[in-house]
């Protein structure tokens, strides 16, 4: 028996906007620390690794692992039934080949169950080591966004640079180029607008920003967002979901031919 | 030109 109820229902929903345009499918891996996911897209090109941690929870029971195949699509067509200020359950059986969700109003006088079929999903786990990154950049998650859609206008990738003084986004196209330079900001009076910068190597990678408009999903989740950067390795981009975990999109670099 | 690796050749498979 899987039963997890989330007060904060508007959370789930906005996870699943997150992932369900980049997965078309994934597994979520269900034990009692939590819920986890991690999933590569069709393309093999970027990865999603996602927690949710069983304390997030109220209440929480997760008798045995299980794992729950699911179209992400569908489930983001019944989470659009739930009201923002609706609590969220999710429950499986231990033998059952469904899924069902609940919804319930904060008053309790309305309560909806959805049922939606599992699915057979083969996943491969991929090991992702602990790594000490050359560059880590939080800057607030909208102005990352912002900056992904700008430069979409202009060229196809982004070459990410940064130095001890700032970070610079540049763009380059048939039209000409674009280049956005953020300095580092820790001291502004609201935290969620800081640019913060720990740098120990500078470094420039180039980025598909097709994939980083995807990872820009999440933006609703966090005021901030973390990327995470070394020479010649994956991109990490880590949107926290409120109290409870993260999301981290991990994207291979484009190399020079 | 660039060309993109997949993901899948920076992780190990567990």
């Amino acid at each position: 028996m899987f039963e997890a109820r989330l007060a904060q229902g508007t959370l789930l929903k906005k996870v699943l906007e997150a992932i369900k345009d980049l997965l078309n499918e994934a597994t979520w891996d269900c034990n009692e620390n939590g819920m986890s996911l991690q999933a590569m897209d069709s393309s093999h090109v970027s990865l999603v690794s996602l927690t949710l941690n069983a304390e997030g929870f109220e209440p929480y029971r997760c008798d045995r692992n299980c794992s729950l195949g699911i179209n992400l699509a569908s489930m983001s067509k019944i989470f659009k039934c739930a009201s923002n200020e609706d609590s969220i359950t999710i429950k499986a059986g231990d033998e059952g080949d469904t899924i069902t969700y609940v919804f319930e109003s904060p008053n309790g006088d309305k309560v909806s169950d959805y049922e939606m079929k599992l699915m057979d999903i083969e996943t491969d786990h991929l090991g992702i080591p602990d790594t000490t990154y050359s560059c880590v950049v939080k800057l607030p998650a909208a102005e990352f966004q912002r900056i992904c859609r700008d430069l979409s206008q202009i060229g196809e990738s982004v070459t990410i640079c940064c130095t001890k003084d700032g970070v610079r986004f540049s763009a380059s196209g048939d039209l000409g180029s674009g280049n956005i330079k953020l300095a580092q900001n820790a001291n502004v009076d609201k935290e969620d607008e800081a640019v913060t910068i720990e740098m120990q190597e500078a470094c420039t990678l180039t980025f598909a920003l097709r994939y980083l408009n995807f990872f820009c999903k999440a933006t609703p989740l966090s005021p901030q967002v973390t990327l995470s950067m070394s020479n010649e390795v994956p991109l990490v981009v880590e949107y926290k979901i409120g109290e409870m975990g993260h999301v981290r999109y991990y994207l291979a670099p484009k190399i020079e031919d | 030109m660039s060309a993109q690796k997949s993901i899948s050749s920076f992780f190990q498979p567990l």
